[in-house]
């Protein structure tokens, strides 16, 4: 489970 | 969202603050390494550049205008402003040592090849390294001033912390990233000896 565009952390 | 992760980013912000106010206050930038402070607005120029792309939050967005406008007021202090205090002499790492490895490594190590994607993995990568030319500046001289030391305690805890978030995500979402996971581990690890330091210089006095 990873997301390539979704990168919701600073 | 998670403590640990509010705890990082507040630890990241608050080292960003304390150095903005050391050089504001004492009117100089002695000790501190510019060849970082460059590399951090590189860092954070690559990876925040789905602000217009992406929404994420608007915690999300806020933060990332906040580090990007203070790592280039960092700079602006640094080379214009208080220019004359810059200690260059001392800060003679090889940036180029950094950043070449990170280009390679981000364009055959990646989730995606796509532009912004690339970015956002050599944004990782170089953020794991840019600490060295500080680093390396501190052990050229041989000490840090205690405020600096603060700084770079915030600095190094912030992705500590975010390994906690990271290993709270991966149980609590099943969510994980492999290449920002390694990365901060590396970044974390390179801070070892400089927290080994802090805390018992810290504990055991001057």
């Amino acid at each position: 489970d990873e997301n390539a565009e979704d990168h919701d952390e600073l | 969202m998670n403590v640990f992760r509010l705890l990082g980013d507040i630890s990241h912000l608050l080292a960003i603050i304390i150095l903005l106010l050391k050089i504001w206050k004492t009117r100089s930038c002695a000790g501190i390494s510019g060849r970082s402070q460059v590399l951090f607005a590189v860092v954070y120029t690559a990876r925040y550049l789905d602000l217009f792309t992406s929404y994420i939050s608007a915690y999300n967005s806020i933060m990332k205008l906040v580090f990007l406008a203070a790592s280039y007021g960092t700079i602006y202090l640094m080379f214009i402003k208080f220019k004359a205090s810059y200690d260059h002499n001392h800060d003679t790492f090889r940036i180029e040592f950094l950043i070449l490895p990170c280009v390679l490594l981000s364009l055959l190590i990646n989730h995606e090849f796509s532009p912004l994607e690339i970015l956002w993995t050599f944004s990782i990568y170089l953020e794991s390294v840019a600490i060295l030319p500080q680093l390396f500046m501190v052990s050229k001289t041989g000490e840090a001033e205690s405020i600096t030391s603060h700084y770079l305690f915030a600095l190094g805890s912030y992705r500590a912390l975010y390994i906690l978030n990271w290993i709270y995500r991966y149980y609590a979402e099943s969510h994980y990233d492999v290449i920002a996971i390694v990365a901060g581990i590396v970044q974390t690890v390179l801070y070892c000896d400089f927290f080994y330091l802090y805390i018992t210089k810290g504990i055991y006095g001057q």
